[in-house]
């Protein structure tokens, strides 16, 4: 059976039929590791993260890691040309996805990137708010809630007050951007099915 | 493996990236 990972993050996602499962597989690791690398870095540099336990840091960062790249890249989704361009700079069209098995997981990316641009977050903003998807209680495997807890509602304070300063006529931004975060989880654990659907066995 | 994030290798990555594995590092 072919192997296609049409992934935003691989830089080969074409099918290579002379490289094996497991050289297919690596290659596309050697791809997402920097993107991976640089969603940790970020999660160094918010204020009282290093501060959890290490294992809280870490399992905070295996299930987020996806929703801060989903976040981040949203702007590689065109919904109006109905094109993905990839990190290697590629850009391909809906159909051509959709024809490497990419179906409802593309659809909802789309329709999630189109949302969140809609609110035409600042920098600032989207860093912080990112933060926020970061550092969530709810994850499982979370050893010590209440610390994970509070440092969330701290960056959610921070979030509220940023989003109200940069716009306080429009006092539903802020929740219209907290209600991304349940879309974020519905993504997540569409991708994660994907995922499992390529174990290497 | 019965989690995604296992099958990627994610754990092994993100333990190194928290510790700056200084090995793996283009400098």
């Amino acid at each position: 059976k072919d192997i296609v990972l049409a992934c935003p993050m691989n830089m080969c996602p074409q099918d290579e039929p002379n490289k094996t499962p497991q050289e297919i597989w690596e290659d596309f690791s050697l791809s997402f590791t920097p993107a991976v690398r640089e969603v940790v870095e970020f999660a160094k540099h918010i204020p009282g993260f290093s501060a959890l336990s290490e294992n809280d840091q870490v399992t905070l960062l295996k299930a987020g890691t996806f929703e801060v790249l989903m976040v981040r890249f949203a702007s590689l989704f065109n919904v109006k040309e109905q094109t993905v361009t990839f990190i290697s700079g590629a850009t391909y069209s809906l159909e051509a996805l959709k024809g490497m098995g990419m179906g409802g997981l593309l659809d909802t990316m789309f329709e999630f990137s189109e949302k969140l641009n809609s609110l035409e977050l600042t920098a600032e903003e989207l860093g912080l708010f990112t933060a926020v998807v970061l550092v969530s209680a709810d994850r499982s495997g979370i050893e010590n809630i209440n610390s994970v807890d509070l440092l969330q509602e701290s960056l959610i304070r921070a979030l509220r007050a940023l989003v109200s300063k940069s716009d306080p006529c429009d006092a539903s931004r802020f929740t219209k951007l907290l209600l991304k975060m349940p879309d974020l989880r519905t993504l997540n654990n569409m991708h994660s099915e994907k995922l499992l659907s390529f174990r290497i066995d | 493996f019965s989690d995604p994030a296992s099958n990627l290798g994610l754990e092994d990555i993100i333990r190194k990236a928290l510790m700056g594995n200084l090995e793996e590092r283009p400098e």
